[in-house]
């Protein structure tokens, strides 16, 4: 997965 | 979910509705740069296309379908049905000036070399400044009615509560994004100035008016 949180916000 | 995302979503979901019922009720888009609700759906495209591989809640999919599906609505709106009511010639800014710049971080900028990172970084980039021309034909115009205003600043507010989303997530996840946070940041830094007009004289009941 991508280090990136916002992947689940809008 | 924190009450800062769950709010901000709230308020870009308000936003849309506003402007749907602005355009429906005075059949009319004017004042409401195309150009704008055409980079939204750049946006909203390049990044929420990932509903079809990722999948995370069904809030975040029925969002995501919302946006796609209304901001597409919305252009239809603009460019067929009340296509009359659609002024061109205010609408200049020259979106080429903000394309090419968001591709080319988008390409520097990224979490995975890979189309689908580099498409999610493009329209957290884009959407960062996506609201450019509808602020520039603002300024053209030197005025707006008050229902624009709304939602405008419903738009703005929806930005502005992700930025103490992510404090939020800092402190209890431990987790920063900087691509995100940095767009973000730079997004809610663009509607500071109509901020100010609009919590000084809109909701005191003025007409919103830039100065000369």
């Amino acid at each position: 997965a991508p280090p990136s949180s916002s992947h689940d916000e809008l | 979910m924190n009450l800062f995302r769950l709010l901000g979503d709230l308020s870009h979901l308000a936003s849309i509705l506003v402007l749907l019922h602005k355009i429906q009720t005075s059949r009319s888009c004017r004042g409401i740069s195309f150009k704008t609700q055409a980079l939204y759906v750049a946006v909203f495209v390049a990044r929420y296309l990932d509903l079809f591989w990722r999948y995370i809640s069904l809030y975040n999919s029925a969002m995501k379908v919302f946006f796609i599906g209304s901001s597409c609505y919305i252009l239809y709106l603009m460019k067929y049905r009340y296509r009359p009511t659609n002024d061109p010639s205010i609408d200049t800014f020259r979106i080429e000036y903000l394309l090419v710049p968001c591709a080319i971080l988008s390409l520097i900028f990224n979490y995975n070399f890979m189309p689908t990172e580099i498409l999610w970084s493009f329209s957290i980039f884009l959407e960062s400044v996506a609201i450019l021309p509808q602020l520039f034909m603002l300024q053209r115009t030197g005025e707006a009615e008050a229902i624009t205003t709304h939602y405008l600043a419903a738009l703005g507010i929806y930005r502005a509560l992700y930025i103490p989303n992510w404090i939020y997530r800092y402190f209890t996840e431990g987790v920063i994004d900087p691509i995100a946070v940095t767009a973000g940041i730079v997004q809610t830094g663009l509607y500071l100035d109509f901020f100010y007009v609009y919590f000084t004289k809109v909701l005191q009941g003025q007409k919103f008016e830039l100065p000369a």
